[in-house]
């Protein structure tokens, strides 16, 4: 794992990697594709979204901050597992985790989605935008579920899924970063395992193009939540303050 | 170091996420 390697990495490098990743990612994935079958579940009934959309807004963002701060803390555990990451200095790991955490979450999400029904997988449910009603956020609910969906019509398989998340978690152009050279460099080895990845799973070879395409959409949904929950947290500074989990709080707050 | 501090026990821990 010494990711201050030669440049040339040989494809035997670059399977070694991606198996790490594609095992990392398996095994903190939070919820495996066959429990996420969406005929396992049912959708959110009348009743219940009727219950959803009567919770106050500090109530919604309250459950769903608890949500985002249940995956995020899978994703950090992804993160360390990944060969190179725990070997990058303390400041980049945080930095990285800060800016990527919840990319990730969301690009995971696409795993979690039902394009037959618009819904995605919520509080043992699978739930449409409607549900998510009382948050008043409901332009980025919708461009949420969205992106979702022109994830999951990429079809992409967990391998595939797995080694997109390291790339979009290990982005040498975040600010502050203090080894942006090592984490370019770990950077470029995950997108060549994806490369060699996607040549072995005989994809078309704009797939790629594709989904690096979908970095600037999903650091677009990123910076418009910092912006929802900055406007929320200027009404209801002690709801954040009191009921938000530390972490979410943590990475989100400033 | 402080600012993060919930971030820099989840990074030493050596947690997996059955213990989340």
């Amino acid at each position: 794992s010494d990711i201050d390697s030669s440049p040339t990495d040989t494809t035997s490098d670059l399977e070694h990697l991606s198996e790490n990743i594609c095992k990392s990612h398996m095994e903190t994935c939070q919820y495996l594709r066959e429990e996420l079958e969406p005929s396992k579940w049912q959708t959110v009934l009348n009743t219940e979204l009727e219950a959803y959309q009567k919770k106050s807004q500090e109530e919604m963002w309250q459950v769903c901050a608890v949500k985002v701060t249940e995956a995020v803390q899978y994703v950090v555990e992804f993160a360390k597992r990944i060969d190179g990451f725990m070997e990058l200095c303390q400041n980049d790991q945080i930095v990285l985790l800060k800016a990527g955490s919840l990319e990730v979450v969301f690009v995971r999400m696409c795993r979690a989605y039902d394009s037959q029904n618009n819904s995605v997988y919520f509080d043992g449910k699978y739930a449409g935008p409607e549900v998510f009603r009382s948050l008043g956020c409901d332009d980025l609910i919708s461009s949420v579920f969205d992106f979702a969906k022109s994830m999951s019509s990429l079809q992409l398989t967990e391998d595939e899924i797995g080694l997109f998340s390291a790339y979009v978690l290990m982005s040498s152009d975040r600010s502050w970063l203090q080894e942006k050279n090592r984490v370019e460099k770990l950077q470029q080895r995950i997108q060549a395992a994806l490369q060699n990845l996607l040549q072995k799973n005989q994809r078309d070879k704009g797939v790629l193009t594709k989904m690096i395409c979908k970095v600037s959409t999903v650091r677009g949904l990123c910076s418009r939540h910092m912006e929802k929950l900055s406007a929320f947290r200027a009404l209801h500074p002690d709801t954040v303050h009191s009921r938000f989990p530390p972490l979410y709080k943590e990475l989100f707050g400033s | 170091k402080e600012k993060h501090k919930i971030l820099h026990r989840l990074l030493q821990n050596s947690t997996s996420p059955v213990d989340l």
